[in-house]
C-alpha cells in the first residue's frame, strides 16, 4: 500500500490482492498440494451430482472424539477410465495422487456400476470384481477377488458393491493407479453387456479415509 | 470488541472475504464458494494484555501478575486468534477425483491480547 500513489481505493486494491494471494497459499498449504489442480479432464455435472448423492447418502457422522484426534478424515469420489482387458472381462482404472508420508487408513470404499441385467435372465449369472496387481496384470494375472454377486433379473440400475478391506492393502503401498478387473460368470450376456461403462454412467468409487498427516504431532507440540 | 470498528484501534478482529471466483478458483472448488480470511489486528496496551476477546479471568490473572512485578512496558503482548473453526472443502483434484475434507483452525472467530 506505501507504494501506491496517494488514493484511498489503492490502499483497499492493495490490501485485497494482499488478502486473496494469503488465502490461496493458506488452501494450498492445509490441502498439501505444491499448486493449484490443473483438471486433466472435465467430469460431466450429473456424474457429480450423482457421485455427491451417493457421498451424503453414505456420510461418515464426525465422533466426539474427531477433533482430539490427529488424523484428518478425507471423502473421495474417483471415476473410472475403462480399460480393455480379454473378451470377457471389463478393466477399470482410477488414478490416485498420493503424498508419500501420508498414512492412510481406508474405513469404507464402494464401487458403484450401473448395471443392465436381461430381464428374461433366467440361468445364474455372477459378477466378480478382481483387484489387478500392477502394470499389465489385467489379462487373468496375479488378481486378488474383492467381490462376488450373484445377479437378479430386477439387478438393473445402479449398484454397489463394498470393497473395503482388501483396498486397504492398495492405499498403504505407493502404486498412484488401481486397476479393478469386471468378470462375468454364466450365460446372461458379457460383462461389456451388463455394465454400462460409457461417459454418462461412468462407474464411480466412493472411499472414506482417515489420513495421519506426517509430524504431525510435532506441530502440536 | 469483536469486530473492528472506525473508533477503536485496539485488539479486534477485521473481516475480510474471499470468493473463489474473484481469484479464478472455483473452477476446481467445487464447495464453498468462498470463505472468511478473517485476522486479527489492534493495539494491546498493557492494561489489555491477557484479554482474549471473551472471557476475561485470564486478563485478572495476567494484570495481577503485572501489578504485582511492576512490569514496565518491556514485554509485548500481542493480538492473536483466540478462537478458529474448521472449513469443510470438496474439490477436485489434479485426477478429477472429487476430494471432501475438513481443514481445522482456518477460520479466526475470535482475537484477543497474548
Amino acid at each position: 500500500a506505501a507504494a501506491e500513489p496517494r488514493c484511498p481505493s489503492c490502499a483497499a486494491g492493495a490490501e485485497r490482492r494482499l488478502l486473496e494471494e494469503a488465502a490461496k497459499r493458506q488452501l494450498l498449504e492445509k490441502l498439501r498440494l505444491r499448486e493449484r489442480p490443473r483438471l486433466a479432464h472435465a467430469v460431466p455435472r450429473a456424474a457429480v451430482a450423482r457421485a455427491l448423492r451417493r457421498l451424503q447418502a453414505g456420510g461418515a457422522r464426525r465422533g466426539p472424539d474427531d477433533d482430539e484426534e490427529e488424523e484428518r478424515g478425507y471423502e473421495i469420489i474417483s471415476f473410472a477410465e475403462p480399460e480393455p482387458t480379454s473378451p470377457s472381462g471389463l478393466g477399470l482404472r482410477f488414478q490416485f495422487s498420493r503424498t508419500q508420508d501420508q498414512d492412510v487408513h481406508i474405513l469404507q470404499a464402494q464401487l458403484w456400476l450401473y448395471l443392465r441385467v436381461p430381464r428374461d435372465l433366467v440361468a445364474s449369472l455372477t459378477l466378480r470384481i478382481f483387484l489387478a496387481g500392477g502394470e499389465g496384470d489385467l489379462v487373468g494375472g496375479n488378481r486378488t477377488l474383492l467381490s462376488e454377486r450373484r445377479l437378479s433379473a430386477k439387478g438393473s440400475g445402479w449398484r454397489a458393491f463394498t470393497l473395503t478391506p482388501a483396498l486397504q492393502s492398495f492405499f498403504g503401498g505407493e502404486r498412484r493407479t488401481l486397476r479393478l478387473e469386471l468378470e462375468s460368470r454364466g450365460n446372461g450376456g458379457d460383462i461389456i453387456a451388463i455394465v454400462n461403462a460409457s461417459r454418462s454412467h461412468q462407474p464411480f468409487l466412493v472411499a472414506k479415509a482417515k489420513v495421519r498427516e506426517p509430524g504431525h504431532h510435532v506441530a502440536k507440540r | 470488541s469483536l469486530r473492528c470498528s472506525q473508533n477503536s484501534n485496539l485488539c479486534c478482529r477485521k473481516d475480510y472475504y474471499v470468493d473463489f471466483r474473484d481469484i479464478g478458483w472455483n473452477d476446481w472448488i467445487i464447495k464453498p464458494e468462498g470463505y472468511q480470511i478473517n485476522y486479527c489486528v489492534g493495539q494491546c496496551p498493557l492494561h489489555v494484555a491477557g484479554s482474549p476477546g471473551m472471557a476475561s479471568s485470564f486478563h485478572t490473572a495476567v494484570f495481577n501478575l503485572v501489578k504485582a512485578n511492576n512490569i514496565q512496558a518491556s514485554g509485548h503482548s500481542c493480538c492473536v486468534p483466540t478462537r478458529r473453526r474448521p472449513l469443510s472443502v470438496l474439490y477436485f483434484d489434479r485426477n478429477s477425483n472429487i476430494v471432501k475434507t475438513d481443514i481445522p483452525d482456518m477460520i479466526v472467530d475470535a482475537c484477543g491480547c497474548s
